[in-house]
């Protein structure tokens, strides 16, 4: 009857002294709830499974992490999402990358997981993760789903060449914008 | 980045991993949270583990599947393992974390960044969260 879990919500680069109490206790919070999601599972007598995709669809609900809803722009402007998952009883794992409209990256990886017949690849990327996705119908959203105004001032924050609209809230760019090439990136 | 790992009361143990990647990392970038081995890894026999940070270190150092690894042929705790491997990336300049479990709820948390989201729960105790 021993069961566990455990969770993160991403390494933070802020100082104690400059993240206000009141925004770490938001933080915090996010953090129980993610846990009692998964970890209601697992009391039930749910698998291991189903508890860790429980407990990082909510983190990607929310808007205070790194993941789905919140996350970090792409150089381009873009929201490009990933996600995986794995099972330590027979080493069967999926994985995907490249997505740009999954509210819910982790539940496309367990999809692909569980699916019936199985999927006979470990890893799929771009228009046929998403292809996939559709097929399987996993909800979809448009970009602007993801905006939040503190990744939108990070992402405008760290540009070498920002848009002159810094307000435009998640436009794509033209391509003759020039683009910062450092391959460590400000961010 | 966001990540769970689980064992269940069958003793089986499983890792998710999700993320938007970097700010401002290039448009088709791939992380090491999709890679099997450096940003996720479960196995039974040993332990499961999440990673985040830098996630170009997390791939070139398989970081997750290294954690595993230690406990499989050196024998080392979850805990031992998981702090050697961070510690590790710190001195690469790697910035980052794992949190991890082994098959018998022993439960590790390292980073090397000033600070790290991070939580765990066993039956009959209330949610422990941390941030620094």
């Amino acid at each position: 009857s021993r069961f566990y879990s455990v969770i993160h919500g991403g390494v933070g680069t802020i100082l104690r002294t400059n993240f206000p109490r009141e925004e770490q206790e938001q933080y915090l919070e996010a953090l129980r709830t993610s846990l009692r999601d998964g970890f209601r599972i697992l009391e039930s007598g749910g698998t291991a499974i189903d508890a860790v995709e429980a407990a990082v669809r909510y983190m990607e609900d929310s808007p205070f992490f790194n993941a789905g809803k919140g996350a970090v722009y792409t150089i381009g402007g873009n929201i490009e999402l990933e996600a995986s998952i794995m099972d330590g009883s027979n080493h069967r794992a999926s994985a995907c990358t490249l997505l740009h409209h999954i509210r819910n990256p982790i539940t496309l990886a367990r999809t692909m997981l569980t699916t019936k017949p199985p999927v006979p690849h470990v890893f799929l990327g771009g228009a046929q993760a998403e292809a996939f996705a559709r097929d399987k119908e996993l909800e979809f959203v448009e970009q602007g789903y993801f905006y939040t105004e503190k990744r939108w001032k990070q992402h405008i924050e760290g540009l070498e060449y920002p848009p002159s609209n810094s307000e435009s809230k998640g436009t794509v760019y033209g391509k003759s914008v020039p683009r910062d090439h450092d391959p460590n990136p400000m961010g | 980045t966001v990540g769970a790992v689980a064992v269940d009361r069958e003793g089986n143990i499983a890792t998710a991993t999700s993320t938007g990647g970097r700010n401002n990392k290039w448009d088709g970038r791939i992380g090491d949270t999709p890679l099997i081995g450096s940003g996720t890894w479960a196995e039974n026999a040993t332990c499961g583990v999440s990673g985040t940070g830098n996630g170009e270190f997390f791939i070139r150092y398989a970081v997750c599947h290294d954690v595993a690894s230690r406990m499989r042929y050196l024998g080392e705790s979850v805990q031992e393992a998981a702090a050697t491997v961070v510690e590790g990336l710190r001195k690469v300049e790697g910035e980052g974390g794992v949190v991890a479990v082994d098959r018998y709820g022993e439960v590790a948390m390292p980073f090397n960044s000033p600070g790290m989201y991070r939580g765990y729960i066993r039956a009959d105790m209330e949610p422990q969260v941390f941030i620094f």
